[in-house]
């Protein structure tokens, strides 16, 4: 069985598609077999990666509402050894879609048991928001990593998002680990970023990252090439922090 | 009866909130009475106009599922002429309550029905998805104002809010109209940037304000001192771009 790690944080544009797309390839860089799965209507880590998001080509929509199996809408990149389930715009009806549906927070979890050792690590990349699609990955996932934004409307966010993790670990999912915070966006320049930053060390301590990825302009292009920043521009700044945090996940592996 | 100005985009942390805020803030320096509903969870317009969000003072989530009447949850803020309608983690639940109502899109457009001629401009921030929460305010709204990161992902989801709105058009709200599209976070140093607004401008013309707000520090920082940057720092490039673009959207109002 793969280790499934959700990529979660209500608050928008914090980085989170961004994140799971660079651990997700960077891991698959190192030669380990990744699954990606999208898991926002927006399809971003879709598009990140250079797919066509289609409305007919069965992805995620169609295993939590149509009871597709996995191994149906897992596809290959142009990445190797990494896989993607893609997501597409029929998902923004699955919140509503969902609520009817019995042990609706579990659909997701239901869905990944038949999948065998065939990959690794599995990421989803979550929505802007703590409905049903977020509150399945949770459900699903051994462990969670918060992508943060050092801002103040990021931090704002931070404690109501560690309380749904306790109610998810109290009623949905006892296993459910906080793998790790990830600062995102990081302006060592800028005081509301060291602040921030500060704030967060004291909360959280030793689980967040001592990677902190900075603000750099590569990282918001490579999307428009559909590819990973590793690529676009392997000698980046982006490029070189997203190589830092996977080694410092790898390493954490060892010590479970 | 107020205007009814949604602010709105799925796509996270693209400057709804921090637009709402200017907007509405910046009217009521102008001298127009001005009425800002928080429709986000986050409650982050809330908190940046100073406000601690409690689950214990009514807000948006009673008027929308408790049936409260508007005229009790409305609040003076610091700012003379802006009042608030706040929100709170309580409306992470809205979106499954209102599932189940009868004209469940219409909820907030009903509620606000007994709205006297108090107050000449009316937002409301929306959170990022085009759930049952967005999907209200774009009900209730005489028009809506998109907010647009220069970014890849941000251009992506444009398509499928503009697919929303004429859904809303034809089903929900037929007078529903766009007031405009603002730029946010723009750099004119970066070629992203650039080329992101050379592809809004192509598609949306002269709905796009010429006013495109600057990334500027001092906006970020603002909501932490629960103030807009009118008073936080009146003189940096972030309160000018602001009053520019109140500016603009008065000048849009004489001639319908
Ligand atoms: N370190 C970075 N430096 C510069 N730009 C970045 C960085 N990380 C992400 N971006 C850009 O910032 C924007 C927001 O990032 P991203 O879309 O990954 O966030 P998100 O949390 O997934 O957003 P959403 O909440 O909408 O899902 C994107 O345009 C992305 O390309
Ligand atoms: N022009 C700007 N320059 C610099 N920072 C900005 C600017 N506009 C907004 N910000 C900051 O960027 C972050 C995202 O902005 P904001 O929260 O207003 O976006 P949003 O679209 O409301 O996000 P969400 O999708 O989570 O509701 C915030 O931390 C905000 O303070
Ligand atoms: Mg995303
Ligand atoms: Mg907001």
């Amino acid at each position: 069985m793969p280790k499934f790690i959700a990529i979660a944080n209500q608050k928008g544009g914090v980085g989170k598609t961004t994140t799971a797309i660079h651990l997700a390839a960077g891991l698959a860089l190192e030669g380990f077999r990744t699954l990606l799965i999208d898991m926002d209507p927006q399809h971003n880590a879709t598009a990140g990666l250079g797919i066509a998001a289609s409305e007919n080509r069965p992805g995620i929509y169609d295993v939590l509402i149509n009871e597709a199996p996995l191994h149906e809408v897992i596809r290959k990149t142009a990445i190797e050894r990494l896989d993607v389930v893609t997501s597409d715009v029929r998902l923004h009806g699955a919140e509503i879609e969902l609520v009817s549906k019995i042990a609706r927070e579990h659909v997701l979890a239901e869905a990944l048991k038949p999948l065998g050792s065939s990959h690794v690590f599995l990421f989803m990349d979550c929505p802007p928001s703590l409905g049903l699609l977020t509150l399945n990955a949770l459900t699903a996932a051994h462990s969670v990593i918060v992508p943060m934004q050092c801002e103040y409307f990021a931090l704002e966010g931070l404690a109501h998002l560690m309380k749904t993790v306790k109610l998810v670990q109290r009623h949905l999912n006892t296993g459910l680990e906080i793998e790790g915070i990830v600062l995102t966006m990081f302006d060592g320049r800028l005081n509301l970023s060291k602040q921030v930053a500060e704030e967060i060390a004291q909360v959280f301590g030793s689980r967040v990252y001592k990677t902190a990825v900075s603000r750099n302009v590569r990282l918001s292009e490579a999307p428009s090439f559909g590819q990973p920043v590793y690529s676009y521009d392997p000698s980046s700044r982006g490029a070189q922090n997203y190589r830092d945090l996977v080694h410092e996940f790898l390493a954490a592996q060892n010590h479970p």
